[in-house]
């Protein structure tokens, strides 16, 4: 199967996968960076 | 009083009849099979994409009718675009905290 | 194995006669069910779509364990939009469980099945009602929940078997349970009703029969599961998935910004252990970009391997 159409909705779906997987590392960063904060934030509050 | 809105009707149920079968039609068929001029046409089409009864586009640079397939993808972007923004303004969010 | 499959109607009378549920709410910890009604149900839910459908489970009780042989379809549909959608198929299952007695079919009936399309296995308020109804009146009774979607996503099935506490029973608290994906509409729903009810642990069994008759069918299956797309079949799953991602992230946005910043690590120090509704998110979003990787692995795979020309 080597047509044009095949290799657009092909890579289509490849490419809308990636996209998936990179959102899910950014929330998960943004997670990550979010208990950083918190952590930093507990340590050095002056209360 | 009624003649233009029956008319409106009946084609309507013609058009839904002709548009079915494909992805792509050509507004200047559509008007052949109504015997209407094709800016009526796509005033009809206008008003039922509007109303949500055609889902689809209308390429007026090439009098086409585009028939659900964009509508398809427009879910996923749709739903990945407000993923996208949350999670923008969450990061946002988690900066102001620091 | 195939002794399963006997039935003793003595045996049963016994079980039930001695009525040991009173005794114990939670003397029924099993089920284990046959491949038969487990592909039964997993057909029943899949063809159903989006709507939930209903079926009753047969077998008998041994021990704390149900054994579940068979399954049939109620010609009921949508069942968690009213409180007891069984009630319009009472007609049905007397004539279906009548007429398997006249074929030599002695099994009882139970307990009963339901899906959840998309929306994973647990029980809503219908359902407990419902369940703590049958308890009443029908014991023993399990109920069943399977969820067809997930079940193609994950490449599993996806079920639960639960039975409900009576009334004013207050359980001993079991600590945290595995923790489920639950879309957003669902999640009040899920929580209020939690306590009142407890999952039984599934496993399955097969006869020599089924055995034979799944060795038989082993090649189509795997052409079927090979040509097959995931990434196709359950684009509108995950992208429902995907939405209920970017509500909940929105929702944990507001709590974040509002909630007080120390408050949560007091609560992690007092033992109150649940996790923050970002790090229910996390999983969440590691589960569907899981699910899409196995998905577009066996598109490369079959890519790679009937596309590429070799040099």
């Amino acid at each position: 199967c080597d047509t044009e159409a095949f290799t657009r909705e092909y890579l289509t779906e490849y490419n809308d996968t990636l996209l998936t997987l990179y959102l899910a590392a950014m929330t998960r960063g943004t997670h990550t960076a979010n208990e950083v904060v918190d952590k930093y934030v507990m340590a050095y509050d002056k209360q | 009083n009624y003649v233009e809105d029956l008319l409106k009707k009946i084609r309507t149920q013609v058009l839904l009849k002709i548009i079915q079968p494909y992805t792509r039609v050509r507004i200047p068929f559509i008007a052949a099979k109504l015997n209407i001029p094709a800016p009526d046409v796509e005033q009809l089409l206008v008003s039922l994409i509007l109303d949500g009864r055609v889902a689809g586009c209308i390429d007026q640079v090439n009098q086409i009718l585009e028939v659900g397939s964009r509508q398809e993808g427009a879910k996923r972007y749709t739903a990945l675009e407000k993923w996208a923004n949350q999670i923008g303004s969450l990061h946002a969010a988690v900066q102001n905290k620091l | 194995v195939d002794a399963l499959f006997k039935y003793d109607a003595a045996e049963q009378q016994l079980a039930q006669s001695c009525k040991p549920w009173l005794k114990d709410p939670h003397h029924y910890k099993h089920v284990r069910m046959s491949a038969l009604a487990l592909l039964k149900i997993a057909m029943h839910a899949r063809s159903g779509g989006n709507l939930e459908v209903m079926g009753i489970l047969q077998g008998k009780v041994v021990g704390d364990t149900f054994i579940v042989i068979d399954s049939f379809a109620l010609p009921v549909e949508g069942t968690e939009t009213r409180v007891n959608a069984q009630a319009e198929a009472y007609e049905y299952m007397v004539d279906f469980l009548d007429t398997n007695k006249a074929v030599h079919r002695p099994e009882n009936a139970v307990g009963w099945y339901h899906s959840h399309p998309g929306y994973g296995c647990w029980l809503s308020g219908i359902d407990v009602n419902t369940q703590m109804m049958n308890q009443q009146y029908q014991e023993p009774w399990l109920a069943v929940v399977v969820d067809p979607m997930r079940t193609m996503a994950a490449g599993k099935v996806e079920i639960g078997a639960f039975r409900t506490y009576p009334k004013d029973y207050k359980p001993a608290d079991e600590g945290p349970s595995e923790y489920q994906t639950i879309p957003l509409d669902k999640i009040e729903d899920f929580g209020v009703h939690a306590k009142s009810y407890y999952p039984l642990d599934i496993t399955f069994f097969k006869s020599s029969t089924d055995s034979h008759l799944l060795d038989l069918l082993w090649n189509k299956y795997w052409v079927a599961t090979l040509s097959a797309s995931p990434l196709i079949s359950n684009r509108d799953f995950a992208v429902g998935q995907i939405a209920d991602v970017a509500e909940k992230l929105e929702q944990a946005e507001g709590q974040l910004t509002h909630g007080g910043r120390l408050g949560r690590f007091v609560e992690k120090k007092k033992g109150a252990g649940d996790d923050s509704a970002l790090s229910k998110i996390c999983r969440d979003t590691s589960k569907l970009a899981a699910e899409q990787i196995k998905g577009l692995s066996t598109q490369v795979i079959k890519n790679a391997l009937f596309n590429c020309r070799l040099t």
